[in-house]
């Protein structure tokens, strides 16, 4: 463990701690984007298939686990609660999301580390990670005004892409054999999409005005 | 590369 990757990982902690005080306290998901919850919550069911099976360390089980509980309770606010579901944006969060896991499988059937299920189910989690927050960036575009708490939430994802991309370039260069041309790849496309957000958010952080993406 | 399967990242 470096301090870039547990910048990263408390990065990630706290987009996902934001989100939910945003729902569980104001009581309102207005501005987040369901498909992009959904996606996530596929992302770490795939990806931690192994949680019973490989032991990393306590810390990865009790992260592993929050991420888990934390997205599914997300998707379970959004569709589910009496309150929460009355102030998500339907109409402007229509992103045909399910279609992009398909290209995420056939990519991640044959372009793979090792061709079993468990692997193959990470590599698929590995991709869909890259384009999830597509829906969420199509929602920014649309509603162009954006609160608070969702700028933060996405600002906070945004940097824990970018911690991973310095903890990789860390480990790459402090362990032997530490190569991974999959995950670069995708985590270097993920980040990238935050860019045009990045900008608009620190160029109103500079001015002190509201975010606001342009049309 | 002893590394690559084990999934040490979040």
């Amino acid at each position: 463990m470096n301090i870039f990757r547990l910048a990263g990982d408390m990065t990630h902690l706290a987009s996902v701690l934001v989100l939910l005080l945003k729902i569980h306290t104001i009581k309102s998901c207005a501005g987040i984007s369901l498909k992009t919850q959904e996606l996530f919550a596929i992302v770490f069911l795939t990806r931690y298939l192994d949680l019973f099976t490989n032991f990393i360390s306590i810390y990865n089980t009790i992260m592993k686990l929050i991420f888990l509980g934390s997205s599914f309770s997300i998707v379970w606010y959004i569709r589910r609660h009496r309150v929460v579901r009355r102030s998500y944006d339907k109409d402007q969060d229509t992103f045909r999301h399910f279609f992009l896991m398909w290209p995420c499988l056939i990519l991640a059937i044959f372009i793979n580390e090792k061709f079993t299920l468990k692997e193959v189910m990470w590599t698929f989690s590995i991709y869909l990670e890259a384009i999830a927050i597509l829906p969420q960036l199509v929602m920014l575009q649309r509603t162009r005004n954006i609160d608070n708490l969702t700028g933060q939430y996405i600002f906070l994802l945004g940097a824990y892409r970018a911690f991973y991309i310095l903890n990789w370039i860390y480990r790459y260069f402090t362990e032997e054999h530490y190569v991974h041309w999959i995950t670069w790849v995708a985590g270097v496309i993920q980040t990238l999409l935050y860019g045009d957000f990045f900008y608009y958010y620190f160029q109103s952080w500079k001015n002190n005005v509201k975010l606001e993406l342009p049309a | 590369a002893k590394a690559h399967l084990d999934h040490d990242e979040l």
